[in-house]
C-alpha cells in the first residue's frame, strides 16, 4: 500500500517536534 | 493525509492510462505524470506491468525519468542527463519539490547554503520564493523560514515514494518509538506511585503530629 | 408648509432627473420634519431621512449622508416598514464603506446578504441583488485592516457557499488563507474596487496599498522567524523604512505580534503560541496524522 507508506513516511518525519534553542530552554 | 487524498483519483487515472498502453506509447503518460502540479507519488505508476516491462527494451529512458521523480533529486538528473530526455520546466520544478521532499527526510532543519546548492539557486530572496510559492502554498511542507539563521525549519513534509531498504529504517524507527513510549508510561507510572505513597506518608505525619499535639496539651492543662 | 413641502418634493424629482443628487437632496432637506405647526409621521420623517442619504450618496459624500442616517437612526428601531428599514440598512453599510469602516461595513453587507425574504412591501429582491451585498461584503472585508478581527470575519465568509460562487473568491481564498498576494491578483482585484477604495492617503499609499501591505506583512508573519527589512521591502514592495513603519503599527495595535531589532534591522515575528505550546500543538497533528493513517488502514482491512 504505497500510500500508507507515503504517509508513514512523512510521519516519522514529524519528530522531533520541535527543534530550536527557545524550545530546549522551555521543555528544560 | 491532505496530499495523498488530493492525488489519490490523479494517480488512478494515469494508473488506468498506463495499463492500456504499451512501449512508446507510454512517454506522453510520463510525461504528463512527471509534469502534472498536483502528484508527486510514482510508486503506483512504476508497478504497472506495462511500464516495468519497459526495462531493457529501446523506451527504458522513460522508466528511468519515472524512477527519478520516484526516488531521484536534481542533483541525480544533472548526473544523467545524458542518458533521458531533457526535462521541460514543469518537471524541473517537480524534481525540485521532490528535492526538497527527500532533504526532509533526513534533516528538520535545513541550512539555506545546502538548499541552494542542491536545488541550483544563487540567491536567497528565489530560494525563499521557491519555498513559499512552490512548497509551503502547494501543501507539500510545512515550515519557517529564519533569515538570520539562514535556515528553514521543516514541520511538516509529504512523504515521498519508499526506496528500496528504506522500510527497513521505518520498521526501526517505528519500534524505537514504541520502547520510548511504553518506558516514559512505566516511568509515568512509578512516578505516579510514588507520588501517592508520599501523599499518604505526608498525611500519616501530618496526623501523628496532630494526634501528639492533643495529647501534649491534655497533659498540659 | 404643506404647499412648501409639495414644491419641494417636485423640485427634488427634478432636480434626481437631472441627476444633480446633492442638489435634490438640499431641496429635500429644507422640509422642516420638525415642525410643531403640523402632525409629521415618523414614518414620514424616516422615509425622507433616508432618501435625504441616498441622494448624497450618488454624489459620494459621505459627510452629509451620515448626517441624515443618524436621524434617521432614532425613528427606525420603532419603524415597522420592511422596505425603509432595508433602504436604511443598505444606506448605513454604504456610508460606512465611504467612511472607511471596512470591517463594520463588511458586518452590515453580509447581514443584508443574508435577507430570506424575496419580496419586501414592492420592492422586489432580486439574487443579483443579494449577490452584490455578500460581493461588497468580501470586498471590504479584504480592505479592512489585517488582524484577528478581520480573520474572523473572513472565516464568516468563506465558510458561506455562497462565496465560491462569486468572481472575487479566489483572492478571498488567499487572504483566508493568509496567503501572500502577488502584483498581478492585486491588480485584478482593484478593477472592482470603487474610487473611495482606491483613494490616496497622507502617507503616499492608497487605501488598497495599505490594505495588501499589512495583509501581505500578516502573511510574511506566518511564514518567517525573522526577516531583515530590506528583504521584507523587496517581499512587500516598498521602500524598507516603510516595511518598518507599518510593521511596528501593527505589533503596536496588537494586530500582528512580533519585535524589531533596529540595530540588526530585523523583525521577529512571535508566534502566538509559547514554544511548549507549539510544541504540543505539534505533538497533537502528529496524533490526528496517525489516526488518519490507523483509518486509512482498517478501510483496507489492514
Amino acid at each position: 500500500e504505497n500510500s500508507l507508506l507515503r504517509q508513514v513516511s512523512s510521519l516519522l518525519r514529524r519528530l522531533p517536534a520541535i527543534e530550536s534553542e527557545r524550545f530546549q530552554d522551555d521543555f528544560l | 493525509m491532505d496530499i495523498e487524498q488530493k492525488q489519490a483519483e490523479i494517480i488512478d487515472q494515469f494508473v488506468k492510462r498506463a495499463s492500456t498502453c504499451k512501449g512508446e506509447a507510454l512517454a506522453p503518460i510520463v510525461l504528463e505524470a512527471t509534469s502534472n502540479p498536483s502528484l508527486f507519488a510514482f510508486s503506483e505508476i512504476l508497478a504497472v506491468p506495462s511500464v516495468a516491462e519497459l526495462d531493457g527494451t529501446s523506451n527504458s529512458v522513460y522508466l528511468d525519468v519515472l524512477r527519478l521523480f520516484a526516488h531521484g533529486t536534481w542533483a541525480d538528473y544533472k548526473c544523467i542527463t545524458g542518458r533521458i530526455p531533457e526535462l521541460v520546466p514543469d518537471q524541473v520544478l517537480k524534481l525540485k519539490q521532490l528535492t526538497v521532499l527527500t532533504l526532509a527526510e533526513t534533516n528538520k532543519v535545513l541550512p539555506y547554503d545546502s538548499l541552494m546548492q542542491e536545488l541550483d539557486v544563487t540567491n536567497v530572496r528565489e530560494l525563499e520564493d521557491f519555498l513559499i510559492n512552490e512548497c509551503m502554498y502547494a501543501g507539500i511542507v510545512r515550515g519557517k523560514l529564519d533569515q538570520l539563521k539562514r535556515c528553514f525549519e521543516v514541520q511538516f513534509a509529504a512523504g515521498r515514494d519508499l526506496r528500496p531498504g528504506q522500510l527497513g529504517n521505518m520498521m526501526l524507527t517505528l519500534s524505537n518509538w514504541l520502547n520510548t513510549s511504553e518506558n516514559l508510561l512505566v516511568s509515568i507510572q512509578e512516578k505516579i506511585k510514588w507520588a501517592d505513597k508520599m501523599g499518604e506518608f505526608e498525611k500519616k505525619h501530618r496526623k501523628e503530629v496532630e494526634e501528639r499535639v492533643e495529647e501534649v496539651k491534655k497533659s498540659l492543662s | 408648509e404643506e404647499q412648501a413641502l409639495i414644491i419641494r418634493e417636485k423640485l427634488a424629482d427634478l432636480y434626481e432627473s437631472e441627476q444633480q443628487w446633492s442638489k435634490a437632496a438640499q431641496m429635500l432637506s429644507g422640509i422642516d420634519l420638525d415642525s410643531g405647526m403640523r402632525a409629521v409621521d415618523d414614518n414620514f420623517k424616516l422615509s425622507k431621512c433616508i432618501q435625504i442619504a441616498r441622494l448624497y450618496l450618488e454624489d459620494d459624500d459621505a459627510v452629509n449622508a451620515e448626517a441624515f442616517i443618524n436621524k434617521a437612526s432614532f425613528l427606525v428601531s420603532n419603524s415597522q416598514n420592511e422596505v425603509l428599514n432595508l433602504q436604511y440598512k443598505v444606506c448605513y453599510a454604504r456610508i460606512l464603506d465611504m467612511k472607511r469602516k471596512f470591517l463594520e461595513a463588511a458586518l452590515r453587507y453580509y447581514d443584508i446578504s443574508q435577507i430570506e425574504k424575496r419580496q419586501i412591501g414592492d420592492e422586489e429582491i432580486d439574487e443579483n441583488a443579494l449577490e452584490q451585498a455578500l460581493s461588497a461584503a468580501v470586498t471590504c472585508t479584504i480592505l479592512a485592516g489585517a488582524g484577528p478581527q478581520r480573520s474572523r470575519v473572513l472565516a464568516t465568509l468563506y465558510k458561506d457557499e455562497r462565496c465560491s460562487k462569486l468572481k472575487i473568491y479566489p483572492i478571498l481564498q488567499k487572504v483566508y488563507l493568509e496567503r501572500i498576494l502577488r502584483k498581478p491578483e492585486i491588480d485584478a482585484f482593484a478593477e472592482e474596487l470603487r474610487p473611495h477604495q482606491k483613494a490616496s492617503l497622507p502617507d503616499k499609499f492608497t487605501v488598497l496599498d495599505r490594505a495588501m501591505i499589512e495583509h501581505n506583512l500578516l502573511s510574511a508573519s506566518k511564514l518567517y522567524t525573522n526577516i531583515r527589512f530590506d528583504e521584507l521591502g523587496t517581499l512587500l514592495g516598498i521602500d524598507p523604512q516603510k516595511a518598518e513603519k507599518i510593521a511596528s503599527k501593527m505589533i503596536y495595535e496588537d494586530r500582528m505580534r512580533g519585535s524589531i531589532d533596529q540595530v540588526e534591522a530585523v523583525i521577529h515575528f512571535e508566534d502566538d503560541t509559547e514554544e511548549l505550546q507549539q510544541w504540543d500543538h505539534q505533538i497533537s497533528g502528529l496524533c490526528q496524522a496517525l489516526n488518519d493513517i490507523l483509518d486509512g488502514m482498517a478501510k483496507k482491512g489492514l
